[in-house]
């Protein structure tokens, strides 16, 4: 049924672009909704900025879980030089 | 097959559409129209940057499990590790040596 | 909408992040 569920989605997905080229269609030929092509331009640019900043994050989480990976591998040498003691 | 082929068919038919709608978009837009005032542009960016969207959470959520792993895995060893070394000094008759202010805020922080 | 889920997740990224700074902080206060 997963498949049906895709298969639907994909084509529910298609119906769903083709409605909103309708309506930008219909703005790129309205002048006076021109505006609001240009807002959603914009609106998108600053978007697309905060993805960046989005991009920058999952490196910084990156490196943080690196740096959490060589913790762990220091604190099992601790434990194991502790075992050996014992 | 036959509903096979009807679902082929319904795609193709919205595939056309959707192509037929983009070239009278582009047909009826100014000479050189700007990015930011070709909606079929517009749309296509929109659908990049959603799976854009989608691609990042995906990374940060898979990151966040194993940092995750990582701090119950370092909890875990160092709190047996530190009970190890308080038996060890036990054994040995050597002195406790009480925790430092810093090192009890951090044991309560842990 | 998608502006506003990024600046959630990358707020919410953040102040985990800091909390796993601390952790780290304290965990190598302890291990020496």
């Amino acid at each position: 049924s997963s498949d049906l569920e895709d298969l639907c989605s994909h084509i529910n997905t298609k119906i769903l672009t083709i409605k909103k080229t309708l309506q930008l269609r219909n703005m790129g030929q309205e002048p006076s909704l021109k505006s609001v092509l240009c807002k959603i331009g914009h609106e998108m640019f600053l978007a697309n900025e905060l993805l960046n900043k989005m991009e920058i994050e999952v490196e910084k989480q990156e490196r943080l879980k690196n740096s959490l990976k060589e913790m762990q591998k220091c604190i099992e040498r601790d434990y194991n030089e502790a075992q050996h003691l014992r | 097959n036959k509903l096979l082929f009807q679902f082929q068919k319904a795609e193709s038919d919205l595939d056309y559409i959707q192509h037929k709608l983009e070239f009278e978009i582009m047909k009826n837009l100014p000479d050189n129209p700007s990015a930011e005032e070709n909606p079929v542009i517009l749309l296509k960016e929109l659908s990049v940057m959603k799976s854009r969207y989608r691609m990042l959470c995906a990374q940060l959520k898979e990151i966040s499990i194993e940092q995750r792993e990582s701090i119950s895995c370092i909890h875990a060893t160092l709190e047996n590790t530190m009970k190890m070394v308080q038996a060890l000094q036990q054994h040995a008759d050597l002195e406790l040596s009480p925790l430092s202010e810093e090192e009890q805020t951090a044991a309560q922080q842990l | 909408t998608l502006k506003g889920d990024v600046n959630a997740i990358l707020d919410q990224n953040r102040s985990e992040r800091q909390e796993t700074y601390d952790f780290m902080k304290a965990i190598k206060v302890l291990m020496q």
